[in-house]
């Protein structure tokens, strides 16, 4: 059960793919 | 992390020079990862600089000056880019101190997965007649917070590491290290080192500096990044005073600009982006003749 959720949290390492214009609006909605 | 080692140092022995002298005697060739870190005369944890003179450099003066040989930049993938067992075996060591010491969560289900590595890796493969019951009771098996949160007792502990120990039959040593490194990683408890930043509303939110580039985490989860900056999309990272501008490489696309607390903390996460993306760029050029040879000799 902990190495499936290791091996689970392997995809969302990384942040979704965005244009930098999208990065700009996300963060300054924070 | 395992040993202490005292040199001599001269007035004008330079951080490269007693480097070179730690990991001559450590055995270390990849030594790209690695620092040696001090406190300062603020009690604040500075890695030493090579090309300055250990004296020129604000150590707090003790007698011997005190340094910790510490991994300073990770692996992006722990399990494909470390050649040398000595390598993995330090990444091993420090991993695990921060982790049984609590400086990362670790869930305590994860914990005796981990612990049972850790016997592994120390005791090689369990067997009833040398692992005598209570044969982990000096060991440091898990984090002091998932000892106070559950109502086992030691022993009860022990029991459900001894178990999976059993379970690890047939592993090597070194494969028990690299397990214990691979879980750990892929739970982000290691390798991103951590800033609270702020946007210009003043939210607080956390920026993450790791080996494939920078990244943004609100504040209450810092293990799902939620805008990511790849070192591949960054064309310049830069500061001034409290404002910090990552350029991007797609010259239409706007500047990003956050905001940090103090002005040293911009010198460290831009010393940790120059290196990080260094090491990155490094990885995806062809193997020195070094890396060639060390790859040859530790498939031997």
């Amino acid at each position: 059960e902990a190495k499936e959720k290791a091996r689970s949290k392997r995809a969302n390492k990384r942040a979704p793919q965005m244009d930098w214009n999208k990065k700009h609006e996300l963060f300054s909605n924070f | 992390m395992d040993a202490e080692l005292e040199f001599a140092i001269q007035p004008n022995t330079t951080g490269k020079q007693l480097f070179d002298q730690v990991v001559k005697t450590v055995g270390l060739r990849e030594v790209w990862y690695f620092g040696l870190q001090y406190m300062d005369n603020k009690g604040f944890p500075t890695w030493l600089k090579l090309d300055k003179k250990v004296s020129a450099q604000e150590v707090r003066k003790e007698n011997p000056l005190q340094f910790k040989f510490r991994a300073k930049f990770f692996p992006e993938d722990v399990s494909e880019e470390l050649i040398q067992d000595i390598t993995q075996k330090l990444f091993f060591l420090q991993v695990k101190e921060g982790i049984l010491s609590d400086e990362v969560y670790c869930p305590p289900e994860t914990a005796v997965l981990l612990g049972s590595y850790a016997v592994q890796a120390k005791f090689g493969d369990y067997s009833r007649e040398t692992h005598k019951s209570g044969y982990l009771s000096s060991e440091r098996l898990l984090p002091q917070r998932v000892l106070d949160q559950h109502k086992l007792s030691r022993d009860q502990w022990e029991e459900r590491i001894e178990v999976w120990h059993s379970e690890h039959r047939g592993m090597l040593k070194e494969d028990a290290m690299l397990e214990y490194l691979k879980i750990a990683q892929d739970l982000e408890m290691y390798g991103i080192n951590y800033f609270e930043i702020k946007n210009k509303k003043g939210t607080d939110l956390w920026l993450g500096v790791d080996s494939l580039g920078l990244n943004i985490y609100e504040h209450d989860d810092k293990l799902t990044p939620k805008i990511g900056f790849p070192w591949s999309e960054i064309r310049n990272i830069s500061f001034n005073d409290k404002k910090f501008i990552i350029k991007p490489i797609d010259k239409k696309a706007p500047d990003f600009v956050f905001y940090a607390p103090r002005l040293r903390i911009n010198k460290r996460i831009l010393q940790l982006c120059m290196g990080n993306h260094e090491l990155y760029m490094r990885r995806r050029k062809p193997d020195t003749i070094e890396v060639q040879q060390m790859k040859a000799q530790a498939k031997e």
